[in-house]
């Protein structure tokens, strides 16, 4: 199974370097700039030297369920500053 | 209302709060739990603790290491005569968000700097909220372990970049136990570790321990690359060819990452660690902490993933200890000597060539014994000059105050109370 891996990248027609640049939403064009050859060369490699670590590998991660959130309102204290005008401290 | 968290037997006769620092316009928040000394609480210092992980729960720390109780397999507290509340006024703040009680209506921070910001803001609102824990004087210390090694010298900067006169609290020191904070000199120690130079008979076959060699160049050469450009592009295939290289050939093998002596078994290869979060997903565990998400997790391992592809992992957050220490701050890195992971030998090389403005001084001192006060047992070797102390403990794993609980108070007390010196 590992070492047919490698190869799932190259069926759908991109790597793993390119994966990623469209996962992270990236210009390829800029992104191809910002590596030195060493650094693109290993891009290429890691699929084949850890087939199976790579094929688990998820690029981007789920927002947590909104289901799972229940929002208390009754604390003994609530802190704001004027330095902080974004945050807010809830006490119990 | 919310029930008072004391009604769940933890330390009921110490003050305790527990909340949530909230940001609103990017809906985050972060879940803290604090504990009053035992001791002196208008006079004693206060300890901000950190897990690492990233994306574990600081509350793990509480529960399996420094706070006032342990969770019993019958899903009960237990209490900690070792406690680091003993003496000092212990923070415990869930972070980043969607760690532990913490949450987030987004996909959270995914890198250390952005984690700092609101750990400062945190630190404001709790002081003005608590002054009395401020107002004699009391000192004011992050502690904190694993890849907290990459938080707490970045939090402590962010902390400095505010002008005193503008700040709640002072920041005294920062601890480090087993962190991760110079991949570059710290990935080099993996092999000797694994292969029986470490204090402990090796765990690896020979031909495993070559292939760590010799792939070792290569690795370093990625994390230099991402220590020149800090760019993600460079980052990321560090991190995932060191570790599959490094780190993984240990794993493999079924020990424990945490402890050389130890199998892995369980949930982050400690079954106890289960307890505290069946404890936790308690109902009225929840209700009395006044906890706002349904589920906790010690670690959220998408967080984890997140800060990876970040490239956080393997990036030179190490300097940020040299400005520390050129700022006067105290910088206590300790590391228990059963660790693979953060392990004692890459801790001692990259305090070794740490620049800073003593460098020179501390390379040329010598490793003296060190015995703790409450044993009076030698319990560890250290090396230290003005501001930076290294700590090798005997018999420690990557979470210290788990296997020497009693050391690794000695440890804390001596330093914050005893003029940073071990």
């Amino acid at each position: 199974l590992s070492f047919q891996q490698p190869f799932a990248f190259e069926e759908h027609g991109s790597s793993l370097l390119e994966k990623a640049i469209e996962a992270w939403k990236q210009d390829p064009k800029a992104v191809a700039g910002l590596m030195s050859d060493e650094v693109r060369k290993s891009w290429d490699e890691l699929p084949l030297k850890f087939p199976a670590e790579i094929s688990q590998m998820q690029f981007v991660t789920k927002p947590k369920d909104p289901s799972a959130i229940f929002t208390r309102k009754q604390w003994d204290a609530t802190v704001e500053s004027e330095d902080l005008e974004n945050y807010q401290l809830r006490v119990n | 209302k919310i029930k008072d968290p004391k009604i769940l037997g933890i330390d009921g006769d110490v003050k305790q709060y527990s909340g949530y620092l909230d940001v609103r316009d990017e809906d985050k928040h972060f879940f803290f739990w604090t504990f009053e000394s035992r001791n002196d609480p208008e006079n004693d210092p206060v300890v901000l603790w950190l897990n690492g992980g990233p994306g574990c729960s600081s509350l793990t720390g509480l529960f399996f290491e420094l706070g006032p109780s342990s969770i019993g397999e019958d899903i009960k507290p237990i209490h900690n005569p070792y406690s680091w509340n003993n003496n000092a006024t212990v923070i415990f703040l869930d972070q980043p968000v969607n760690v532990g009680f913490s949450y987030s209506g987004s996909e959270g921070v995914t890198d250390t700097v952005a984690a700092g910001k609101d750990v400062y803001a945190f630190l404001q609102l709790f002081f003005k909220q608590f002054p009395e824990y401020a107002a004699n004087g009391q000192d004011f210390h992050i502690a904190g372990e694993s890849y907290a090694g990459h938080y707490i010298p970045v939090f402590a900067t962010e902390i400095l970049s505010h002008p005193v006169s503008k700040r709640n609290f002072n920041l005294t020191s920062v601890l480090i136990g087993n962190g991760l904070t110079d991949p570059l000199n710290q990935y080099p120690a993996y092999e000797p570790m694994a292969c029986g130079e470490g204090g402990e008979p090796a765990v690896l076959e020979p031909e495993e321990c070559q292939s760590m060699s010799d792939s070792l160049d290569r690795c370093l050469g990625l994390i230099q690359s991402c220590y020149e450009s800090e760019s993600v592009w460079s980052c990321v295939p560090a991190s995932i060819y060191c570790n599959n290289a490094q780190i993984n050939p240990y794993s493999r093998t079924g020990k424990n990452v945490y402890d050389i002596r130890k199998e892995c078994e369980g949930q982050l290869c400690y079954k106890d660690m289960q307890f505290i979060d069946d404890y936790l997903n308690l109902d009225y565990v929840k209700e009395a902490v006044g906890a706002e998400v349904d589920k906790y997790e010690s670690c959220n391992f998408d967080i984890n993933r997140n800060f990876l592809f970040a490239g956080d992992w393997m990036k030179p957050y190490h300097k940020a200890v040299s400005e520390l220490l050129n700022q006067d701050i105290p910088v206590l890195i300790y590391a228990g000597d059963k660790d693979f992971i953060c392990n004692w030998l890459g801790n001692k090389l990259w305090t070794d060539v740490l620049p800073w403005k003593s460098a020179d001084e501390f390379a040329k001192q010598p490793v003296r014994h060190w015995v703790a006060n409450l044993t009076n047992e030698k319990s560890g070797e250290v090396k230290s000059f003005e501001q930076l102390t290294y700590l090798r403990v005997y018999g420690g794993g990557h979470m210290v105050p788990y296997d020497v609980p009693e050391n690794a108070l000695s440890m804390l007390n001596e330093w914050i109370h005893g003029n940073f010196t071990i």
